[in-house]
C-alpha cells in the first residue's frame, strides 16, 4: 500500500485483536466477539466493543441508557464472565500455510 | 462463533499465540457521542435507520435489536494477564490517538477489525479496509472503509498524523430505510480514552496506575498537511430544497447550481440552496432548465438570486481516466444537519458513444440525497461529473451503493458556459435530444411502469 499508509498499517498490525466473551462452564452457550485495539501491550490494556458485555450486565442493557450512565465499573457483569483476547505476535513475517475454513462462513466460486 | 482452537500456524505472519485470559476493568460511553447520536439518529428520524451487525431482513429478536442499539456506542476496557515472554520493549502505549478533528474530512483512514470477531482468527485477525472521513459530528465520524460484522471495537488508524488511532468502529453496518448505505460508523477514539483516564483515576490504586498506561493525544504539527484537494471541491457542494424533495447539487459559478432533475424537476420553481463552506448560507433560486423526463440526462440548473460568497469554482475536468481516484460529495446520510459526506472509489467505467463520454461510473460510495452532487478526480481535484444515481435490484430491493452513475461534466460544460455568458438556453435544451446511442446507454434511469426505478 505503499509509504503514505505503512505508519498506519504498522499502528493496525501491532494493536489489532479479537477479544471473546463466554460464560464460565457453560461452553454450549457459545461465546460473543469483537475486535479491538491493544492501547498498552505489557502492562496488557484493550479497548474493545461494549456490544458483546451486554448478555453479562447484571442489570440487563437498560443499564447502558439509563440516564447520566457513561460508565459502568467491571463488576457490572456477572461473575461468571470470561474474556479472552487474541492478538497477533508483534513481528509480522510472510512465513506459515493456508488453511481452508470452517463450515458456517463459506468463500462460494463465483 | 467463539474463540475457537483452530490452527495457530498462520497463513498471514508468525503462529499466533494462545489467546490470553482478561478482565473487564470497566464499560464506557462517549457522552458527546451518545448525545450526537441521538440528534442525527434518534427521533422522527430512528425509524429511518438500522445499525446491526445483520441485515434488514435477518432474523434479529427486536430484543436482541435493542441491545444491540444501546450498546452501540459503548465500549469496554479490559486488562489482559501477562505472558510469559512479555518483553521490556513492549511497555508503554502502544499506540498514540489522534486528537478530536485533527483528520479532516475526505483524509484517508485505514480500518482494522476481525470480521466475524473470533471465527477463524488465523485467516481473519486484523483484516485491512481502506477508505476516508466521510463525515464527522463531534465524535461521531462516518467512514467508507469496508467494515463486516465482528469488526465492531476495531481500530481505524490515519495516515496523518502518521499511524494514529482516529476511532473505534462503533456500527460496521448501517441502513437509511433499508438501503444499505455503505458508510460505517466510529467513535473518536481520543475522547473515549479521556473518559477512560478520567474513570480509571477516579478507581483503586492499582487501576488508577493504568490511567497512565492509556494512549497519549499526538501533538501537533502532524506533519506535511496532505495535498488533498478534496476539502476544497467539497466547498462547492451544495444542498438543494425544491419542495418537500433535497439532493445535492454543484455551484458551477458563484450564481449557478447544476443538480438533478428528479431534485428539481419544475422550471420556474423555487429552490433554496444550501452551502456549509467556506461558511452556512441560504440563498434562494430558481429552476432556470430542466431536461425533459424522456432525456436521458437527468440534469436541472438553478441560477440563485445572489452569490455564494467564497465557494471555490470547481475546474471541469477534460478527459477521463478509468481507475483513477475518485471521490463524491453529497447531502445522503445528514441532509442539512451535517454538511455533506465524502466517499472514495474509483473511476470504474467511462461508457461512451462515438467516443464521447456519456456515462460515469465509480466505486465510491453513493446514497440516497447524493444525486446531484460533484464527482471529483481525487488527485487533480478536477469536476468529473454530476451523480444522478445508484443501482438497485427491483426483484430483491437490494441497493448497491457502490455501483452509481453520473452524468460526465463534458456534456454539460459548453452549454452551462453558453447559458453562464449568454443567459441562452438553446445549448442546455440540446440535452433533451440526445442520439439514441445515448438513450440506450442510460436506458436504466427510464422508468419501468410496475417497477420503482433506480433513483437516489
Amino acid at each position: 500500500m505503499g509509504r503514505r499508509w505503512g505508519s498506519a498499517m504498522r499502528a493496525a498490525e501491532l494493536t489489532g485483536c479479537v477479544v471473546s466473551a463466554s460464560r464460565a462452564g457453560q461452553p454450549e452457550a457459545g461465546s460473543w466477539s469483537c475486535s479491538g485495539v491493544v492501547l498498552s501491550r505489557s502492562p496488557g490494556l484493550v479497548l474493545c466493543h461494549g456490544g458483546i458485555f451486554t448478555p453479562f450486565l447484571r442489570a440487563g442493557s437498560g443499564a447502558l441508557t439509563a440516564d447520566g450512565a457513561a460508565f459502568l465499573p467491571g463488576n457490572s457483569c456477572t461473575d461468571d464472565l470470561r474474556l479472552h483476547v487474541l492478538w497477533s505476535p508483534t513481528a509480522a513475517s510472510s512465513s506459515g500455510r493456508a488453511e481452508r475454513g470452517r463450515p458456517g462462513l463459506c468463500t462460494p466460486q463465483c | 462463533a467463539g474463540l475457537e482452537p483452530g490452527p495457530l500456524t498462520r497463513p498471514r505472519g508468525p503462529p499466533l499465540q494462545p489467546p490470553r485470559p482478561a478482565e473487564l476493568l470497566l464499560l464506557l460511553s462517549c457522552p458527546a457521542f451518545r448525545a450526537h447520536f441521538a440528534s442525527l439518529f434518534g427521533g422522527e428520524a430512528a425509524e429511518l435507520w438500522r445499525f446491526a451487525g445483520a441485515a434488514p431482513d435477518d432474523e434479529v429478536s427486536e430484543d436482541e435489536e435493542e441491545d444491540q442499539l444501546r450498546a452501540l456506542g459503548w465500549f469496554a476496557l479490559l486488562r489482559v494477564r501477562p505472558g510469559q515472554e512479555d518483553e521490556a520493549k513492549d511497555r508503554g502505549p502502544a499506540v498514540a490517538v489522534a486528537p478530536l478533528g485533527a483528520v479532516s474530512k475526505g483524509a484517508p483512514l485505514l480500518a482494522c477489525g476481525s470480521p466475524f470477531g473470533a471465527f477463524c482468527p488465523d485467516i481473519f485477525l486484523n483484516t485491512l479496509s481502506r477508505g476516508v472521513l466521510s463525515n464527522a459530528a463531534g465524535p461521531l465520524l462516518l467512514t467508507d472503509a469496508r467494515c463486516l460484522p465482528g469488526t465492531e471495537g476495531g481500530g481505524v488508524f490515519a495516515v496523518r498524523p502518521a499511524g494514529a488511532l482516529v476511532a473505534l468502529v462503533a456500527a460496521p453496518l448501517c441502513w437509511k430505510v433499508r438501503e444499505w448505505v455503505g458508510l460505517s460508523l466510529l467513535c473518536a477514539a481520543a475522547p473515549l480514552i479521556q473518559a477512560a483516564r478520567v474513570v480509571l483515576s477516579s478507581l483503586p490504586s492499582d487501576a488508577a496506575t493504568l490511567a497512565a498506561l492509556l494512549p497519549p493525544e499526538e501533538g501537533a504539527p502532524w506533519g506535511l498537511p496532505l495535498n488533498d484537494p478534496v476539502p476544497q471541491g467539497a466547498a462547492s457542494a451544495v444542498l438543494v430544497e425544491c419542495g418537500t424533495v433535497w439532493g445535492s447539487g454543484v455551484a458551477v459559478t458563484p450564481r449557478l447550481v447544476v443538480t438533478c432533475r428528479h431534485v428539481a424537476p419544475r422550471e420556474g420553481a423555487r429552490v433554496l440552496v444550501w452551502s456549509t463552506t467556506p461558511k452556512s448560507a441560504q440563498i434562494w433560486g430558481h429552476v432556470v432548465f430542466a431536461t425533459q423526463e424522456t432525456s436521458p440526462y437527468d440534469i436541472a440548473v438553478v441560477s440563485l438570486e445572489k452569490e455564494l460568497d467564497g465557494v471555490p469554482r470547481p475546474v471541469p475536468a477534460e478527459n477521463f481516466h478509468e481507475g483513477e481516484a475518485v471521490s463524491v460529495v453529497g447531502f445522503g446520510v445528514f441532509g442539512q444537519t451535517c454538511g455533506p459526506s465524502v466517499t472514495s472509489g474509483i473511476l470504474s467505467a467511462v461508457v461512451q458513444v462515438d467516443d464521447t463520454p456519456v456515462m460515469l461510473q465509480t466505486t465510491c460510495a453513493v446514497h440516497g440525497g447524493s444525486s446531484g452532487g460533484p464527482l471529483f478526480s481525487t488527485y487533480s481535484g478536477d469536476l468529473l461529473g454530476i451523480v444522478a444515481s445508484n443501482t438497485r435490484d427491483n426483484n430483491t430491493g437490494a441497493t448497491y451503493p457502490h455501483l452509481n452513475f453520473s452524468v460526465p461534466i463534458t456534456v454539460l460544460q459548453p452549454a452551462l458556459q453558453c447559458y453562464s455568458q449568454t443567459g441562452d438556453l438553446g445549448r442546455l435544451r440540446e440535452l433533451d435530444n440526445a442520439p439514441d446511442p445515448v438513450r440506450v446507454v442510460w436506458r436504466l434511469q427510464r422508468p419501468l411502469p410496475e417497477a420503482p426505478r433506480s433513483k437516489l
